[in-house]
Formats: structure tokens, C-alpha cells, sequence
């Protein structure tokens, strides 16, 4: 049976959509059949690899507002074991009619429940917010990742966001679990940087992840030549940083 | 009479809040009085000067959901010229609920109209999506700052922003304007970062400031102080840009 795990932080920036592509591809990789789904009307999933929302037959929208079955918006991008689901919001107003939409939270896990005998892992590309859309992601999922960066501001956001989840966890979907803490953009030479890694460490202990995904220009130039930096550079050390988490995600 | 700035982007992490709260300080060193106001369910501002939202007498919850009179949201910090009011989200239910408050698009607007004759500039740190909220934001504002980083993912996100904001501008604030496109986080020693904004600069030309926020230790480090970067180090290159970015503003 397939896992479906959210990538979510009400905090921007910290890495929930290279999480998602870059650990999908890594499951790929391991021959793990593996789909991403992108909630986040910014759309970053398909432009990733290139796909402009005006290209895509079906998206996140038609899904939830027309009920278009999920099989008519996965999109198989070339990559062996790797398909996605874009979001194809183009304006604002569309924004507010998806979120308008994913009211009802539970949406989305009926949608993906029968999918979990077709894939080994569905990543959730999260919004960064705690809105409806956030909530049908972590309502269908079985477990969610948090990327942190190791700066105040993501910091102080990950205490109440860990709350949010045991909140939505108890009222609505009791068996997630946390996957991990992921500490994300990790630059070892910032003394600031060493330090919260180890208060992160103290506070929750087990939940964060050993393997920290290190700041790389090459994770940040990939998607610029259409591709997740394991296809760009298998050398880079976020390129590794990915493969080793996928590795300890399998193994679990 | 004053001006309202709104400090927005759809990208997430690329120094909306960094922006608003040190441009804020450097109005203020320049003798401005100046407003903060967080619409962003983070509640990041209160959290630069160690409020906790349990401490806030009333925040933006509070003013859009019970009408409740900004005077009594509005905190004085012990700055000169300088006051906030505060995101008082506590959970997930209260962001959900102020998004829905929010669907009155000029609320904020009739909000703020009258403090235009008590503050110099008012600055709204918006929350990184394009929600009922930044809408609000949009509409309140006599111009917008962009916060830019120069990595892929912002850059595409900028173009789509800019038509959404033309939208809300035509519909609903004809007279709103684009203040401009700040480039944040800026590394020179990256040729991608270069070459971004060299990129930006050829296709938005006078829309983008001359005046690049450099990625700078201070800068990030200051909020665990419960300061702006020019209270915490005067002549960090990020205080500098900031303070020559406000220098830029006033003499338009
Ligand atoms: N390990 C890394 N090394 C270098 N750059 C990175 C790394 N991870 C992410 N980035 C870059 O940092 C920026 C933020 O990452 P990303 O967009 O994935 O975050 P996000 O949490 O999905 O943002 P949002 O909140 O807007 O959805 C991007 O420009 C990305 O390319
Ligand atoms: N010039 C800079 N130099 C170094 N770090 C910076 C700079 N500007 C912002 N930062 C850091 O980058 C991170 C993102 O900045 P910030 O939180 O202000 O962005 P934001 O756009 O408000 O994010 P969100 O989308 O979550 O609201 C923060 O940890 C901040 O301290
Ligand atoms: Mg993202
Ligand atoms: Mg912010």
C-alpha cells in the first residue's frame, strides 16, 4: 500500500517544493513509484519542468471545483516512476475559488485513497499557510515532512505549527504522523545556523531528521534547466542530501 | 498626508517581512512616523519585538472580525515614530475565520483611511499568497514593494503577480501604484543571482530599484535580538540598503 506524505510549513521559503520534487525523484530513483501533487496555486511543481498551467489538460482546480476524476490531471513527464498533478491557478481569482472549494476538508483524501495501490509514495506539494487547502493535505496524508530553515523567524512558526497539526490531527485524522523535521538550507559555516540546528535537536529530539539538507547553488539552479538536481548533478550535495533521506524514508 | 505601502508577494521566504519591518525603522530614523500592520496569520512583526500574540490587547483578528478600532490594536514598541499592530492568529481556525472576514475587500481600506493624516507611512506586511487578505492589503495601498529573490521559482512567480496585481488595481484601486521591485537576499558572488538580476532589470527596467537588500548574517540574526538590523547593527550592509532604500522613497 502506497504512502501519501504532506510537505508542509505555514513559513515561505523553506524548501516545501524542492522538498517535494527533489525527495520524489529520489524515490523514483529507488524504483519506488512516486506522484507529486501540487496544492500551491503559485504552480511551482509544473514549472519545475517547464509545463506552463496554460498547457496543462487538467489541474488541482478542476478537481476539486469540476470533479474532474484525478487520472485525466496526472501528467507523466518523462521521468520513469514519476508523475505530477500541477495546480493550474491563473489569477487570483481563481485562488479564491480554490480555497473557496477545498472547504470541504476531507476532499482530497477520498480523491486519493484509491491511488494508494497505484503509487509507493504521494508527496504533497503544501501553500505556505494553514488554509483549506494546507488542511485537505494534511487530512489525506498518512504522514507530513516539515522543512525548517534554521533562521528565527522559521523557528518560532514550527512551535505553533506543530500544535496546528496535533489540532487537525485529533479532529480529523487521527493515524498521521510525523514523518520528520527537515532542517533545510542548512549553511554550516553561520555559527546562527549550528546553534538552532541544536536547539532543534533539544526541543524534538526524534522528530528531527539526522540527514540536514545543506544550501547548494545547484538545488537552487535546477529547476531553471527544467529538471530536480539529481538529474541536473548527481554529485551535488543536495542531490545526496535527497537520495539519503529517501534511503531512511523506505527503510522506516 | 501619509502613504500606504504594502509589502507583497505570492513567493514565500523572500524578505516581505524583513522588508517591512527595517524600511519601517528606517522611516522612522528619518523622522517618519510610521505604522506596521501585520495581515500576515504568521504574526511574524509582534514576533521581531518578543510579543507574544497572547500578549496583544487586540490585533487584526480582532479589527476585521468584531470591528474592533485599530487605536486599540495599534502598540507602541518604545521606538520613536515607529508602532505596530499585530497578526494575532492562535490557530488554524482563527486563520481560516480571518480569511473569511477578509472576503469584505475594502475593509482595511475605510480601516486605515483616517490614520493617513496621523502617520507619514503605513506598511502592510502581507502574507505570502493571493488570499482575501493581501487582496485587502492591495486595495488599502497607495503602492506595493515586491520583494525579488533572485532564484527561479520568485522569478517566475513575479510575472503572474504583476497581471494580478493589474487585475485588483483596475477592479478595485485604480489609483494604486508599484512603488518597485526590491531585489532581496541578493549574493553577488552567485552568476545565477547576477544573471537574474540582470534579467529583471532588461525586462521591468524602472520598476526594479537600483538598490539591491544584500544577503547579509545581521540581518537574519537581529529579530532573535527583538530588533530592526539598524538597531542591531548600524552599519550592516543590510541596515545601510535599507535606510538608503528609505532615503529613495521620501525624496520621490
Ligand atoms: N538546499 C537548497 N540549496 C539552495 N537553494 C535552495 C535549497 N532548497 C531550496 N532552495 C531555494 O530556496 C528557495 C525557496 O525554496 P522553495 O521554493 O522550494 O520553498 P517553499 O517552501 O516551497 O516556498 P513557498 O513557501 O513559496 O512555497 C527557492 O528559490 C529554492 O530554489
Ligand atoms: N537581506 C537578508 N539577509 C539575510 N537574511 C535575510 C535577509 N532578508 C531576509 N532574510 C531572512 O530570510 C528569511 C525570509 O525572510 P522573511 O521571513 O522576511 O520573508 P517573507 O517573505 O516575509 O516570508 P513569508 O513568505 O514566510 O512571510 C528570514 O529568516 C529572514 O531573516
Ligand atoms: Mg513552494
Ligand atoms: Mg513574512
Amino acid at each position: 500500500m502506497g504512502k501519501i506524505i504532506a510537505i508542509a510549513s505555514q513559513k515561505g521559503g523553506v524548501g516545501k517544493t524542492t522538498t517535494a520534487i527533489n525527495l520524489g525523484v529520489s524515490f523514483s530513483i529507488f524504483n519506488k513509484r512516486t506522484l507529486i501533487v501540487d496544492l500551491d496555486p503559485q504552480g511551482s511543481v509544473a514549472e519545475t519542468f517547464q509545463i506552463s498551467p496554460y498547457d496543462i489538460p487538467a489541474g488541482i482546480l478542476d478537481i476539486f471545483k469540476d470533479k474532474v476524476p484525478l487520472s485525466e490531471a496526472i501528467i507523466d513527464i518523462g521521468l520513469g516512476n514519476y508523475e505530477i498533478v500541477a495546480s493550474n491557478i491563473k489569477d487570483e481569482e481563481d485562488e479564491v475559488a480554490l480555497y473557496t472549494y477545498a472547504f470541504n476538508l476531507k476532499m482530497l483524501k477520498n480523491i486519493l485513497k484509491p491511488y494508494k495501490k497505484v503509487y509507493d509514495y504521494i508527496l504533497l506539494d503544501c501553500p505556505p499557510n494553514l488554509g483549506t487547502l494546507t488542511m485537505n493535505g494534511l487530512i489525506a496524508a498518512d504522514s507530513v515532512i516539515i522543512p525548517v530553515q534554521c533562521e528565527f523567524y522559521a523557528l518560532k512558526s514550527l512551535g505553533k505549527f506543530l500544535q496546528s497539526i496535533r489540532n487537525i490531527s485529533k479532529k480529523h485524522n487521527p493515524k498521521m504522523r510525523i514523518e520528520g523535521i527537515l532542517i533545510t538550507l542548512f549553511d554550516k559555516r553561520l555559527k546562527k545556523s549550528r546553534e538552532i540546528a541544536d536547539e532543534l535537536k533539544r526541543s524534538f529530539k526524534n522528530l528531527v531528521f539526522d540527514i540536514k539538507i545543506p544550501r547548494n547553488a545547484k538545488v537552487a539552479e535546477a529547476p531553471a534547466y527544467g529538471k530536480p538536481v539529481a538529474l541536473y548533478d548527481i554529485n551535488a550535495p543536495g542531490a545526496i542530501a535527497y537520495l539519503e533521506l529517501a534511503e531512511k524514508i523506505i527503510s522506516l
